[in-house]
């Protein structure tokens, strides 16, 4: 799930 | 990243930049709507708490920084140093109809339900209505100084861009993010009046934009 993506968007 | 991303971010940059030097410089903040400053400043502070939590680049960092003191300084223009000029009787969109919707919203549609994943849906979706109450100023005063209304083309153009971004990163990477796309795409639409009313007014040189 999304939860591990690295959130790298401002 | 990528160049979508890259350019949608300075956009972003040359709007907030625009916007602080036209009240710095005109020493007025008149035509602002100060409840959108806020929300934008509220949207940075919960989507940036992971400033302290991960580093994700030095990039990453530097922009988050600056977004975040030059939101809060652009705040502290209007309601502070020339609140004079603020003109609260038409910044009067309820923002108490965004915040309970976007917060309850944020407890039921998240990724998980942890203090920083629902902080950052909260910042998402704050983020797509933020501009509402700059919009419904404009609608009601009529006019926009020029000056504000490329303050919105460059907000606009960097959604335009993010959506650009995501559609290029869904087709090289297989990344979507459903939360940010659908409330990206939301925050777009809200623009798409504005740019008509900017390519077919403020572009032919009328200087003002003044609604119909």
């Amino acid at each position: 799930d999304l939860d591990d993506l690295e959130k790298d968007e401002l | 990243m990528n160049i979508f991303r890259l350019s949608g971010d300075v956009c972003h940059l040359v709007a907030i930049i625009i916007l602080f030097l036209k009240i710095w410089r005109s020493k007025s903040c008149a035509g602002i709507s100060g409840k959108s400053q806020l929300l934008f400043a509220l949207v940075f502070t919960t989507r940036y708490l992971d400033l302290f939590t991960a580093f994700i680049s030095i990039y990453n960092t530097v922009m988050k920084v600056v977004f975040l003191v030059l939101a809060y300084a652009t705040v502290s223009l209007i309601y502070f140093r020339f609140r004079k000029s603020y003109d609260s009787e038409s910044d009067s969109f309820r923002v108490e109809f965004l915040l309970v919707p976007v917060a309850g919203l944020s407890f039921l549609e998240n990724y998980s339900f942890t203090p920083l994943e629902i902080l950052w849906t909260f910042s998402i979706y704050l983020e797509s209505v933020a501009i509402l109450p700059q919009l419904f100023m404009i609608t009601k005063t009529g006019e926009a100084e020029s000056i504000t209304t490329h303050y919105l083309f460059f907000l606009g153009l960097y959604r335009t861009l993010y959506l650009a971004n995501w559609v290029w990163r869904y087709h090289e990477e297989g990344f979507f993010d459903q939360i940010a796309v659908v409330s990206g795409v939301v925050q777009t639409i809200f623009y798409c009046d504005f740019f008509y009313l900017y390519f077919t007014r403020v572009l032919r040189g009328s200087g003002k934009m003044t609604l119909p």
